[in-house]
């Protein structure tokens, strides 16, 4: 089954 | 100082209580623009974005920029002491200890004073890049709140498929499966239930339901929702509120190996 992703994966840290 | 009034205290407390299940501790970042929040779940899948621009406020002023490290089960609670039809009054010291709420009701001569101790609040911030989204879809907030609702009891996830002028909503769970199809629907005489799907290129990504539903909270704030949709990355949905002010609510996609 697919896997939860991170926002981090997609949005930088500021 | 921070002083911003609000006509109607409901704006307030229907945001705080859409974001409360899903965010404990926020800084609201005032400064002359308005009033802003960035805070993302304690699993970072899902983050909240809120601005209130200062012209929601009649008056605004905030000379310096402040941020008030609020829990939000306390602003919730002292929030719930506020009629709906209130005039409710945010005042707060340049480096202040405490965010102080004045609430006043049009029809009495009545004044109610709070103050909410503040918090240091070390909060990560994301940078969200401007995104072209492949697809738009607008549509009633309470047709999306009772969709995500009715598919939650079948399954934890929702694929969203958006093609050519139709949306779809399909879900598989353990006791059956589920699927929702809505087109471009426009009506004069209904505005209020239309939906548009506005597509550059065909998308279909999975969610976690129980988010989606969490965001559903929101619905009281607007009569529709935006949802806004790009292969590979987070979907965005939307609340549009008056001035240009919004509510919005990033959610990570499940992605397969």
């Amino acid at each position: 089954p697919p896997k939860q992703a991170t926002l981090g994966k997609f949005f930088g840290l500021q | 100082m921070l002083e911003a009034r609000l006509e109607q205290a409901s704006i307030l407390k229907k945001v705080v209580d859409a974001i409360k299940d899903l965010v404990q501790d926020c800084n609201f970042d005032c400064n002359d623009s308005g009033i802003a929040l960035q805070a993302m779940d304690n699993s970072h899948v899902a983050l909240v974005s809120m601005m209130l621009k200062s012209d929601t406020f009649s008056p605004f002023r905030c000379d310096r920029n402040i941020a008030l490290g609020i829990n939000l089960n306390s602003f919730q609670k002292v929030l719930r002491c506020a009629q709906n039809e209130d005039i409710l009054t945010l005042k707060a010291d340049d480096s202040p200890d405490v965010v102080s709420l004045v609430f006043e009701s049009s029809e009495q001569d009545r004044i109610s004073e709070y103050d909410i101790k503040l918090m240091d609040i070390d909060q990560e911030h994301l940078g969200i890049p401007d995104t072209e989204y492949a697809a738009t879809i607008t549509m009633p907030s309470g047709e999306f709140q009772r969709i995500c609702r009715d598919l939650s009891a079948l399954s934890e996830s929702v694929a969203i498929e958006a093609e050519k002028n139709a949306v779809k909503f399909v879900c598989n769970g353990d006791i059956g499966n589920g699927a929702i199809s809505l087109r471009n629907h426009s009506s004069v005489e209904k505005p209020e239930q239309n939906v548009n799907i506005e597509l550059s290129e065909p998308v279909a990504l999975t969610f976690s339901l129980k988010y989606l539903v969490n965001f559903c909270k929101a619905s009281g704030l607007s009569g529709s929702v935006k949802l806004c949709l790009s292969n590979e990355v987070p979907l965005l949905v939307e609340y549009e509120l008056a001035s240009n002010s919004y509510l919005r609510f990033y959610l990570a996609p499940k992605i397969g190996d």
